[in-house]
């Protein structure tokens, strides 16, 4: 379970803009 | 130039589009209980982005059935009462059916935007956070 959270916050960090 | 606080009250594409303004709105969203919709809305845009290459098919199939049970699996969360049940039943079909698609959690996002633009974006630009950072 903890994996399958850590997908799902690398996945929400990735649609994320970088910081300008 | 425009400073960026008031480029965030153009749309709701501006406000997501800076990281300031996202952690912003995501604060407000805590406080009413939704963050939540804010974080499947970016789940299905990093979603689309994984790349369709071999050996990143599980790790799809792993994200989407993760997507699945945080946010739409539960009848009485957030992001769930927000989607419509034909929505939620073609999510749950691609997952049962193991039909990994990049669009497959596309109608459910835009379900969530149109629910944040006519609701909780309008609510933030009226907020105490929002009203105090400016």
């Amino acid at each position: 379970i903890d994996s399958e959270d850590d997908l799902l916050q690398e996945c929400i960090s990735s649609a994320m803009p970088k910081k300008k | 130039p425009t400073p960026p606080y008031l480029k965030w009250a153009e749309s709701l594409h501006s406000l997501l589009d800076d990281q300031d303004g996202i952690h912003l709105f995501r604060t407000f969203l805590k406080q009413e209980d939704c963050a939540d919709m804010l974080d499947f809305w970016f789940a299905c845009s990093g979603f689309r982005k994984v790349e369709a290459s071999d050996g990143k098919e599980e790790k799809k199939l792993k994200l989407a059935k993760a997507i699945y049970r945080k946010y739409i699996l539960d009848n009485n969360g957030i992001v769930s009462r927000q989607i419509k049940p034909a929505t939620k039943s073609f999510i749950k079909d691609c997952v049962m059916k193991l039909h990994i698609d990049p669009a497959m959690f596309d109608q459910a996002q835009t379900e969530i935007q149109t629910m944040m633009e006519e609701n909780t974006y309008p609510l933030f630009l009226k907020s105490d956070i929002y009203l105090e950072y400016t």
